[in-house]
């Protein structure tokens, strides 16, 4: 991995006191080579090496410390830095709150509705769970027998409009005093008009206060455009990053960050209801890093 | 004219940053663009084409699509949780059925929410055969069922719908052992799989790939979303590594927005 790679390229260097900067450009090809391996994008790779060059050349090396050890730990705390310090909780505000969960088709929306839901049950919220994707075959069905399984309220979709649909469930949760209202939308591509012009019309309308960008951790290099669109189109307040129980580094989570400065809220490890995480960027840092 | 100086730092930079950024991955990238920086502009970026198509001329071990007396073929889609599967097993069945062969298909995803109603709904709007078992049942027994009835039908292709999974869950990869026994067991000698990759999908593609090929032989990919801004580069170290072939992509949600690999088309594409 990339620490014991560090490592062992200064191992092999005399001990002077200092990192010059042949020293740092040694670890820096082994940290691109990572980064780009973790899938993380690659123009934040480049700004990211350039940035640990700069920490790294001339840093006092004492007799006690290994010269690798001080670049590992450059590398590991810029990382962590980057993927943000504190949790920022949900803003849930509203009467009722609304949250829009949004992105790419198959990303995890649907499920994680649903975790959030149960999530939000458990802090004694009493949430709506609102299908709002009227274009996948079966969508409504998928949240509804997640709902019924975990007694959360749940809202089906209408055919004809997404958008009544979530203005249905907000109605609805008014009057049944239901709290948060959760918007299930279809997964969609950044770059359809049309489509990201629905959200856009449901965000207007509805007024959520959370916006909440659904994203696969096994993303490679387009992270950045989507991140990017979804930003730009609807102001994103969060990100979600599923599918972690996987084996990918998740390289995407440092890219989206970096680019959109938007803060990973939550990760979801696994396909049952109890499988979503608040976000911790040291332990995102350490498997970046491999 | 032609130049006869070597190609810049500044172009070969361009080029690796086209390759990085179609998710070729470091290593790749780093070997074609040490194979042209001795050419000159044109014959680099032309050497640099032709080596990406020629890493992805694979011949399929078997063209599962050419018609031979065994019936049913089977055609099993398999891979990681949400990459387009059961969109893609409705869009296979529509291809052939639009090619004159009976079709059947199998709701074997016992595991995912509405993953049975969700094939049952493609299978309805465009009236192809359908075997369901229960939700939460015994895939390897809708597999089994589902080939006596489309031996019993004499349907010409068996499409099998199966559950996403994670190639590091490993109870649920060994599924795939007793689904691959009831085939061996039902004597089925035309079972193609199929796994289904997405477009936007990184480096851990290849990972996708060498696990699954572990525990069922990947005859085929299927790359799904190359109607988004992901171009998909991992098939090519996927392919350059795995020599197994990309047979078709998925290019939209609609049943027709499905296409047969075209190899020089996919690196154009990459240029684009
Ligand atoms: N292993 C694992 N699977 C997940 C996770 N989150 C979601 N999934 C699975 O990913 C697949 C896709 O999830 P969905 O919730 O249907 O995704 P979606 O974004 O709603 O899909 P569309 O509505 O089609 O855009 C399903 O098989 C889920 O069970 C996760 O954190 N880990
Ligand atoms: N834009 C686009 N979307 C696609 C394509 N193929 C599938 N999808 C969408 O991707 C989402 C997931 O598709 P599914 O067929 O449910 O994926 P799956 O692999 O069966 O998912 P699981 O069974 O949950 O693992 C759906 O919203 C599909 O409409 C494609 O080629 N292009
Ligand atoms: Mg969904
Ligand atoms: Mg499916």
């Amino acid at each position: 991995n990339l620490t014991s790679r560090i490592t062992t390229v200064f191992t092999s260097l005399k001990r002077k006191g200092y990192l010059s900067e042949k020293d740092v450009d040694n670890a820096i090809r082994d940290i691109r080579r990572a980064l780009l391996q973790a899938d993380v994008n690659f123009q934040v790779v480049k700004e990211f090496c350039q940035n640990i060059k700069q920490q790294a050349v001339g840093e006092r090396v004492y007799k006690s410390l290994r010269p690798g050890d001080v670049v590992v730990k450059i590398v590991h705390d810029q990382l962590v830095e980057l993927l943000g310090q504190e949790y920022s909780p949900l803003k849930l505000s509203g009467m009722p709150p609304v949250i829009m969960l949004v992105g790419l088709q198959g990303s995890g929306k649907t499920t994680t509705a649903a975790k959030l839901a149960n999530s939000l049950t458990k802090q004694n919220y009493k949430p709506l769970l609102s299908a709002c994707d009227n274009r996948r075959p079966a969508a409504s069905e998928q949240l509804e027998i997640l709902a019924q399984k975990n007694q959360i309220d749940f809202n089906p979709v209408d055919p004809l409009s997404a958008l009544k649909s979530a203005e249905k469930a907000v109605e609805i949760a008014r009057k049944k005093y239901l709290n948060p209202v959760i918007l299930d939308t279809a997964g969609r591509l950044h770059i359809e008009h049309q489509l990201m012009e629905e959200l856009k019309d449901i965000k207007s309308k509805l007024n959520p206060s959370d916006i909440l960008l659904v994203v696969d951790a096994m993303t490679g290099q387009d992270a950045v455009n989507l991140a990017e669109s979804f930003n730009k189109e609807l102001g994103l307040t969060g990100i979600i990053l599923t599918k972690l129980d996987g084996d990918t580094r998740g390289g995407a989570a440092l890219s989206i960050r970096q680019v959109t400065g938007v803060p990973i809220k939550y990760v979801g490890t696994g396909e049952k209801i109890d499988d979503l995480m608040q976000f911790y960027p040291k332990r995102m840092a350490s498997r970046i890093l491999g | 004219s032609r130049s006869t100086d070597k190609i810049s730092q500044e172009q070969l930079e361009e080029l690796e940053e086209i390759l990085l950024l179609a998710d070729l991955g470091p290593d790749l990238t780093d070997y074609l663009i040490s194979e042209i920086k001795n050419e000159n502009p044109q014959d680099g970026l032309t050497k640099l084409q032709q080596q990406l198509t020629d890493i992805l001329k694979v011949d399929a071990a078997e063209d599962v699509l050419i018609p031979t007396s065994d019936k049913p073929k089977v055609i099993l889609i398999a891979g990681v949780n949400g990459t387009g599967k059961t969109t893609s097993a409705a869009k296979i069945a529509y291809l052939l059925t639009e090619q004159d062969n009976k079709v059947m298909l199998a709701a074997a995803d016992t595991f995912r929410a509405a993953g049975i109603e969700q094939l049952e709904n493609w299978a309805k709007k465009y009236d192809f055969d359908l075997i369901k078992g229960q939700y939460g049942g015994d895939a390897a027994a809708v597999v089994h069922d589902s080939y006596d009835a489309a031996h019993s039908r004499n349907v010409d292709y068996l499409i099998i719908d199966t559950a996403g999974r994670l190639h590091t869950k490993k109870n649920l990869m060994n599924e795939f052992n007793k689904i691959q026994k009831v085939l061996n067991n039902k004597n089925c000698h035309r079972c193609h799989n199929l796994l289904v990759l997405d477009a936007t999908v990184g480096l851990n593609g290849l990972q996708q790939v060498q696990i699954f090929n572990q525990y069922i032989p990947v005859h085929g990919l299927i790359v799904t979303k190359l109607d988004g801004t992901a171009k998909g580069g991992c098939v090519f170290p996927v392919v350059h590594q795995m020599r197994i072939p990309v047979q078709f992509i998925g290019v939209g949600e609609g049943i027709e927005d499905f296409q047969f690999f075209d190899p020089e088309k996919f690196v154009r594409g990459l240029f684009n």
